[in-house]
């Protein structure tokens, strides 16, 4: 009896451990965030609490790139048109999609999720506005826009990460500058212009493409292999410099007023990227190491211009996995 | 997932924004 009772306890040890710590940590960030929520209601400012180093690499050296790539091969499996109706319903139902906005609103044309994901909308859903020079290049939630200051851009208000650790270094340009001159200051190109960012957050429900913002040209196309962490505002107002670590696809060129960027940063459960006019680019694929960067530039010999893209043009798409 | 747009333009451009709110593809982000 004493050996069979030594032999559960041996057992069970682990799971009572991680039950224990599991819940103690879950209970301790909710009286954080209860803390948090006390002082707002005072009008108290809260500074975001951001991960420590330990805690960044522990995330970190979770496999989420082949978590990532699993979960797009499940969702890439056919389903039985007796499955899909119930499935997407329940998708829909947890993030609120609106389906009477998507050109198919028939479930059953969708042969598995990842289709469902990419669903397309009606063209009169979104009415491009003609008085703006720029639109939102998708749907999504705005978390942060302004003015690049000293180097660095904001995920979320008070969070920052590297201006130059996020594009790479400059050398889609031929162009000198100044060996003195901020890499900010390199970027802009005409005298008395300034530099600006706007993040926008893709939710699970949202519609997963993206357009061209504005009237531009694209000259060079980067993409940085990297960690899928999830991007959701949580995170990002957690992991400093959270961009820079994840996969991402940047697009460099030239907009009336000069410099011009658009970036597409990968998330866990959306870990590809795919950009219409670059059928070469592989996002979330095995043979690429985390912290290199593939260079692809669209200016050539014949072609000095770029690809040029008109505002509201479609630009590319977020995959599953 | 997350777009990100880095750009410039000169001083007076102006975004029609607020932070934390629901935007759709198509509609005005800012301007001169």
């Amino acid at each position: 009896l004493r050996a069979a009772s030594t032999g559960v306890m041996v057992r069970l040890r682990p799971l009572y451990f991680l039950v224990a710590s599991g819940g103690g940590y879950t209970g301790y960030r909710q009286y954080e965030k209860y803390k948090d929520h006390q002082l707002e209601r005072q009008g108290i400012e809260v500074p975001p609490k951001l991960a420590k180093p330990l805690e960044v690499a522990l995330y970190k050296s979770v496999p989420t790139r082949l978590l990532s790539r699993a979960w797009g091969r499940l969702n890439q499996v056919e389903l039985p048109t007796w499955l899909r109706k119930p499935i997407y319903s329940l998708y829909i139902w947890t993030f609120g999609v609106n389906m009477k906005e998507a050109a198919v609103e028939d479930l059953h044309q969708y042969r598995n999720l990842s289709e469902f994901f990419r669903r397309k909308l009606k063209p009169q859903a979104r009415p491009v506005c003609d008085s703006h020079s720029m639109i939102s290049p998708s749907d999504g939630k705005i978390l942060h826009f302004g003015r690049v200051k000293n180097c660095e851009v904001e995920q979320v208000k008070g969070v920052t990460y590297s201006l130059e650790s996020f594009l790479g270094p400059r050398t889609w340009t031929d162009r000198k500058s100044s060996l003195s001159s901020s890499f900010q200051e390199q970027l802009v190109r005409k005298k008395g212009n300034e530099l600006y960012h706007c993040v926008i957050y893709l939710a699970p429900g949202d519609y997963h493409c993206f357009h061209s913002p504005t009237d531009w040209s694209v000259y060079h196309r980067r993409h940085f292999p990297g960690s899928l962490m999830s991007v959701n505002p949580g995170i990002a107002r957690w992991i400093k410099e959270l961009f820079c670590y994840n996969e991402r696809v940047v697009l460099t060129g030239g907009w009336q007023h000069g410099f011009f960027s658009l970036t597409a940063v990968g998330a866990t459960n959306v870990g590809s990227i795919r950009i219409y006019f670059d059928r070469d680019l592989q996002t979330n694929s095995p043979r690429y190491s985390k912290g290199s960067h593939n260079d692809v530039s669209y200016i050539s010999g014949r072609n000095q211009d770029g690809i040029a893209l008109r505002k509201g043009e479609q630009l590319g798409e977020f995959n599953l996995g | 997932s997350t777009i990100v747009l880095i750009f410039e333009a000169p001083k007076d451009f102006c975004f029609n924004l607020k932070a934390g709110q629901k935007i759709h593809f198509g509609e005005a982000m800012g301007s001169l």
